[in-house]
């Protein structure tokens, strides 16, 4: 490994980093979570914590471009130059710059995230059947609104299971119009546009209006790319237009003809010679996740390594299930240090992308055969724990909460209290339905509501609330508002002002006490607001006015102000020997 | 039987990069990745011979150091990679 001359690093470990904006190729939830991934791979093996800012100035402003976009180092269109960051500073030092002539991708060809339908935003599965023809990319067949979709599973006809591709008539991304879809047509400086343009612009990047009039209400939005549009060239997200004309033959399929480097290309219109508008078609792409992941290597000090095998090597290669090169890990902890606390789990596979996304319909029409929105939850099948059994043996407590200033611990119907008042030595086991009648051995979360102390359970898709001995309940919990194909509750904060931040999966909403319904606007991804803490915690509780996020037996504390300040053991909060 | 297409290269609009050859490609590279330039003890910066920033190359690539311009050498060329220079000076 090689550092920059004079070692520069970060003189603080808590490194800040900002998104600017986003690349039309990937949905925003996988960008974050590329991201937020890629600086995992570092903190794992380091003293360092990132936390993510949404304004002002973060140490590394991680921004996507083409071409010449602001530095002295231009990027030079498709392949070639992938991406660049500048090593630990003031200014522009520590930022990462990533070429958006690239196609952006995990790594292994179009990930298209479906939006809405029934899929819980699962990854489009090509080829899919429908009506017993073969897909290979998203479709607007079966409907009337021109709204591109796919099948998650291979066969439509079969399983049902569909969602919506990203388009612009689903949403866009920046801009100012909060990821409103386009409007068509719309007005433009009096012109009148019927799909996204780059007009106005010279950086390339497709916009629309998302009125009808953008010269009086000034709202847009960037179009995100379709599965089936091109990347570079002159028409960056329009589709291959087949067949097309080019020196005079005609083409049915993208061809590498007329060039030497062997890039397969297509015409944007059905004359190429005519119009000169093309664009490469999508490949594999390159995995935002390792190509991050590197950069920030730089951001964090790191120069190229020679090893070829290591993160750092300058040429980009991919590999489907990452873990850091030794050479990387001496290099990173020769500047920053090892890693204090706990033992690090891997780093998560780099093809991880999920997280579901709130499901519904939007108000057009689903495919022809509407598919069915029923969910089953398969009950989890557990094994009691032994009423004589330590809870300090215990490796994964099913809820923790606090309780009138005790944290109460819940595993298999038992639970156990631990304070840090007085006799610090915790008590338990006691029996779940002894104090909280009807509820369920297996419980997923607890809340008390600090208002009115009455005691919320979650388990599996139902809820229970209860004021004394006294239920109502179970409720189901799509009642409260949460998405129907959700199985589950696993943690909970409160807020104060009768709210409660219910987390799921990498998400999160906020449920308002008083009416019981989720606040508008949510789910948010974890990372959101709490950055540092594993996207993957099967528990999260407010104790002692700290959050708490919880994997296996360890234990993420974090302050009112978003910063994690302790990971340590559960066994400590449960006052183990 | 089908027609061989007849091959002809052509300039595409909007297209960075060049129909090159692999020599202008290779000093191209050299130069921006700082290969082509050395820093003498006085604080000059001066240029080194190709076959001498090709050694420089193949070294920090992992290459066999022939100091010439072989395939293998065009092939890590031509790879997709970060664009932070190799050598600083």
């Amino acid at each position: 490994y090689k550092t920059f001359d004079g070692d520069l690093k970060w003189d603080h470990n808590d490194v800040t980093y900002r998104i600017l904006n986003y690349s039309p190729d990937l949905d925003v939830s996988t960008i974050d979570d590329a991201f937020a991934r890629a600086f995992k791979v570092w903190s794992d093996v380091t003293p360092l914590t990132f936390r993510r800012l949404y304004d002002g100035t973060a140490d590394i402003m991680i921004s996507f471009g083409k071409k010449d976009h602001g530095d002295f180092y231009p990027f030079d269109g498709k392949d070639g130059l992938l991406a660049h960051a500048y090593p630990p500073g003031e200014g522009v030092q520590g930022d990462a710059h990533f070429d958006d002539d690239e196609y952006w991708t995990l790594g292994k060809g179009p990930a298209i995230k479906t939006y809405f339908g029934n899929a819980d935003g699962a990854l489009c599965n090509f080829p899919f059947r429908f009506e017993g023809k073969s897909y290979s990319s998203c479709t607007t067949e079966g409907r009337e609104d021109g709204l591109p979709w796919c099948a998650t599973t291979a066969d439509y006809d079969k399983d049902k299971k569909y969602g919506f591709c990203p388009s612009e008539l689903l949403y866009t991304f920046d801009g100012n119009a909060d990821g409103e879809a386009c409007v068509f047509p719309f007005e433009f400086e009096g012109k009148t546009y019927t799909s996204c343009t780059t007009d106005g612009r010279d950086d390339g990047y497709r916009w629309c209006a998302t009125t009808s009039s953008f010269d009086k209400d000034k709202k847009y939005g960037f179009c995100p790319n379709r599965d089936t549009a091109v990347i570079g060239g002159n028409s960056e997200g329009e589709p291959c237009q087949f067949p097309f004309i080019f020196l005079e033959k005609s083409y049915t399929s993208c061809t590498s003809e007329g060039r030497s480097d062997g890039k397969l290309w297509c015409a944007t219109t059905s004359n190429y010679d005519k119009d000169q508008k093309w664009g490469f078609c999508p490949d594999k792409g390159y995995s935002l996740f390792l190509v991050a992941a590197h950069e920030f290597g730089h951001a964090l000090g790191l120069d190229h390594s020679n090893i070829q095998d290591a993160l750092m090597y300058p040429m980009y290669k991919y590999i489907a299930d990452f873990s850091l090169h030794q050479d990387d890990i001496e290099g990173i902890q020769y500047l920053y240090g090892p890693k204090k606390g706990p033992k690090p789990t891997p780093p998560k596979p780099s093809t991880t992308t999920s997280s579901p996304v709130s499901t519904g319909k939007p108000n057009k029409k689903t495919p022809q055969t509407t598919p069915s929105t029923a969910s089953t939850t398969t009950p989890s099948v557990y094994t009691p724990v032994d009423p004589s059994v330590d809870p300090c043996t215990v490796d994964k407590f099913d809820a923790i909460t606090e309780i009138q200033g005790e944290l109460h611990f819940f595993k298999d119907g038992y639970y156990w209290t631990s304070s840090n008042r007085g006799n610090k030595e915790h008590k338990g086991p006691f029996m779940v339905s002894e104090r909280w009648p009807g509820l369920p051995a297996k419980l997923d979360t607890a809340f008390e509501d600090p208002l009115t102390k009455q005691m919320y359970f979650f388990a599996g898709t139902q809820f229970w609330e209860f004021t004394g001995k006294d239920v109502r309940g179970p409720r189901s919990i799509e009642k409260l508002g949460l998405p129907g194909s959700l199985k589950k509750v696993e943690g909970s904060l409160q807020r104060g002002k009768g709210k409660v931040l219910l987390f799921s999966g990498e998400n999160y909403w906020r449920l308002n006490l008083k009416t019981q319904k989720i606040d508008k606007g949510y789910p948010y991804h974890i990372d959101n607001k709490f950055g540092g803490v594993p996207v993957d915690a099967h528990d999260v509780f407010l104790y002692n006015g700290h959050y708490f996020f919880c994997r296996e037996i360890y234990y993420w504390r974090m302050t009112s102000k978003y910063q994690v300040d302790r990971v340590g053991y559960i066994y400590e909060l449960l006052n183990c020997p | 039987w089908s027609k061989p297409i007849d091959s002809k290269d052509v300039s595409f609009p909007e297209d960075i990069l060049k129909n090159m050859t692999d020599i202008q490609m290779a000093d191209s590279y050299l130069e921006r990745f700082g290969y082509k330039m050395i820093l003498h003890k006085s604080g000059r910066q001066g240029a080194v011979s190709n076959s001498k920033a090709l050694k420089r190359l193949q070294t920090q690539l992992g290459l066999e150091e022939t100091g010439e311009l072989d395939q293998p050498t065009i092939d890590a060329m031509k790879k997709p990679r970060c664009g932070v220079p190799d050598v600083r000076n």
